[in-house]
């Protein structure tokens, strides 16, 4: 599963996944990464969200809509609300995997609790970070 | 804080004897290359869902990661794709699933959203879609890459044994060390 987060000059956010599913998949199979609320999402008033993981896991739990409500109901941050979701919610049922998010600010958070979950981020000045979650 | 575009970019499991230090610069090579596109398209000025459907493109169209071309295989031997697409500023959204035929996915997911009135559209008329607004068509060829059909054939022949040996094929399916995707 492939995807990205950004936020542009105005201020908008905007996230997408794309994605093959999951090797060997039967019935028609399919995970979290097109349903809106659960692989992806975006709000300007809260923020965006691509997920990537054991997809099961992240339907059940509406993963990305559940970052997005934390932050607007309760007022958290992103990060925490991020990390509260993947490294509490996310790993009480057994799911693994993680998100990258970003709100209107630019602020960025990318929980994984699972290795192998490449990722990176540029910033406004164009400088590039990649690296591997292990 | 001052993040403009994060991108993630799935390279299934990582074990020691599959991932070497060149394939490892590949993937953050591939991952940077998406980065720097889609901060391109902010940097003249356009939007952040121009922004993420650049860099989705950009992994999409790479072998390496499972999405576009070099996606994992069904048990049927086909790529099925799903892709979503979301737009913070105006709420709309655009969603596809089990497509086969669109070069890129997140291309007709946007599509959905822009130029339809619906929001998540599957199979074989999602595919439809594509062809009459004359996105970019390949054939399956094109998505088959020999790392993913070996993972195919390595996962059914895991399952065969597992099923000889009393397991149920699903447990082995969904287990975490042989996700692949």
């Amino acid at each position: 599963t492939v995807g990205a987060v950004a936020v542009d000059n105005a201020g908008n956010v905007a996230g997408a996944t794309s994605t093959g599913g999951m090797t060997n998949k039967r019935y028609g199979r399919v995970g979290d990464s097109p349903v809106i609320g659960a692989g992806t999402w975006a709000d300007n008033e809260t923020c965006a969200v691509s997920a990537t993981g054991h997809g099961e896991y992240f339907l059940r739990l509406a993963v990305a809509h559940d970052i997005a409500a934390r932050m607007r109901y309760t007022g958290v941050s992103l990060e925490n609300a991020a990390a509260e979701v993947i490294h509490h919610e996310v790993s009480k049922i057994g799911g693994s995997g993680g998100v990258i998010a970003i709100d209107r600010h630019g602020n960025a958070a990318l929980p994984f609790n699972t290795a192998g979950m490449y990722r990176g981020y540029i910033t406004r000045d164009g400088t590039v970070h990649v690296s591997i979650y292990r | 804080s001052g993040v403009v575009l994060v991108v993630h970019g799935g390279a299934g499991t990582i074990l020691p004897e599959n991932l070497t230090p060149q394939l490892e610069d590949a993937f953050k090579h591939s991952l940077a290359s998406a980065l720097r596109a889609g901060y391109d398209d902010l940097q003249q000025g356009k939007s952040a869902i121009d922004a993420v459907e650049t860099a989705v493109r950009v992994l999409e169209d790479d072998p390496l990661f499972n999405a576009g071309r070099g996606a994992v295989f069904t048990a049927d031997g086909r790529n099925e794709l799903d892709a979503a697409i979301m737009d913070g500023g105006t709420g709309k959204a655009g969603a596809v699933a089990g497509v086969v035929k669109p070069k890129n996915p997140i291309t007709l997911a946007r599509a959905v959203m822009e130029r339809t009135p619906f929001v998540f559209l599957a199979g074989a008329g999602a595919d439809r879609l594509a062809e009459d607004l004359h996105l970019a068509i390949v054939d399956p060829p094109y998505f088959w890459t020999e790392t993913r059909w070996k993972q195919l054939n390595d996962q059914q022949k895991r399952e065969s044994e597992g099923s000889a040996s009393g397991g149920d094929g699903f447990t082995m399916s969904l287990s975490e060390d042989n996700k692949f995707g």
